[in-house]
C-alpha cells in the first residue's frame, strides 16, 4: 500500500464518492 | 433519478443493478486545454494526462457504487482498480465517440482528429481506439449496456493479485447476470447479444495494455507532467 498509497487513500476516504 | 427501464422488467435484482449502474455513472470531465500554450505534442500528452489523473479519481468513487464492490477486502479493491483502470477510461472514451466519426472525444472541449492525433503522436494508439468504436457502432451499443459492461471490465480485470477468488467470482456473476437478464429483457430478438459484448473484452485489454505501454514510455521520458495517482496507476501496471 505505500507504493499506492493515493488509490488506497481515495478507497478508504467517502469523500471522493460522486454524489447520488 | 434512475432511467425507467424501457420495457416493463420482472422486477429483478439484476435490473435493479443496471438502474442502479446507470445512476453511479459520473458527472462529465472537462479537458480544459490550457488556451495560452500553442499546439504541440507535450501540450496534448499534457492535457490527457491531466483529464486521465482526474478521471481516475472519479473512477475510484465510482467504483464504489457498484453492488459488491465495497465489501471485498481493500486490497482486492486495489488489485482490480490498479488493473482495469485504462480500460474503463478507454471505454469512456469509445462511448462519447459512438456519434462522431474518425474522432475520439477525450472530453467534450477535447475531440482528437487525425491530425490532432498525429501531432501528439498518438496516432497508432487512437487507431486502435478507434476500431473499438467502430465494434461497439455496430452493436449500436446503449448506455445500459456501456455502464454494466464498464462494471464487467472491473470485476474480470484477471489481477494476479486476488486474495478472495471466490468474493470477485460472485462480483462477476452478479454483474453478468445483469447483462444477461437486461439483453434478454430489451434485445430478445438477438439471443447472442450479451456474448457479442463480452467478446469485445478482449479488443479491450489489448487496447488498454497499448495505451499503458505508450504513457508509461512518455513517462520514462520525463517530458510530459504527470499527476501522482496517474503515475501511481501507471506503475502498479508495469
Amino acid at each position: 500500500t505505500e507504493r499506492h498509497k493515493i488509490l488506497h487513500k481515495l478507497l478508504q476516504d467517502g469523500s471522493s464518492s460522486p454524489d447520488i | 433519478l434512475p432511467q425507467p427501464m424501457k420495457k416493463p422488467c420482472n422486477g429483478t435484482l439484476v435490473n435493479k443493478i443496471v438502474s442502479h449502474l446507470l445512476v453511479a455513472e459520473p458527472e462529465k470531465i472537462y479537458a480544459m486545454p490550457d488556451p495560452s500554450i500553442p499546439d504541440s505534442d507535450i501540450k496534448a500528452l499534457t492535457t490527457l494526462c491531466d483529464l486521465a489523473d482526474r478521471e481516475l479519481v472519479v473512477i475510484i468513487g465510482w467504483a464504489k457504487h457498484i453492488p459488491g464492490f465495497s465489501t471485498l477486502s481493500l486490497g482486492d479493491q486495489m488489485s482490480l482498480l490498479q488493473s482495469a483502470w485504462m480500460e474503463i477510461l478507454l471505454l469512456g472514451v469509445v462511448f462519447r465517440s459512438l456519434h462522431f466519426d474518425d474522432e475520439l472525444v477525450f472530453a467534450e472541449d477535447y475531440v482528437m482528429d487525425e491530425e490532432l492525433s498525429r501531432l501528439a503522436g498518438l496516432l497508432d494508439l487512437n487507431s486502435a481506439i478507434l476500431q473499438l468504436v467502430r465494434k461497439y457502432k455496430s452493436l449500436k451499443l446503449d448506455k445500459e449496456e456501456f455502464v454494466t459492461l464498464k462494471a464487467i471490465a472491473l470485476a474480470n480485470s484477471d489481477s494476479m493479485h486476488i486474495e478472495d477468488s471466490e468474493a470477485v467470482q460472485k462480483l462477476q456473476d452478479v454483474l453478468h447476470e445483469a447483462l444477461q437478464d437486461y439483453e434478454g429483457n430489451q434485445h430478445s430478438e438477438d439471443v447472442r447479444r450479451a456474448g457479442k459484448l463480452l467478446m469485445t473484452l478482449p479488443l479491450l485489454r489489448q487496447t488498454a495494455t497499448k495505451a499503458v505501454q505508450h504513457f508509461y514510455s512518455i513517462k520514462l521520458e520525463g517530458k510530459v507532467p504527470m499527476h501522482k495517482l496517474f503515475l501511481e496507476m501507471l506503475e502498479a501496471k508495469v
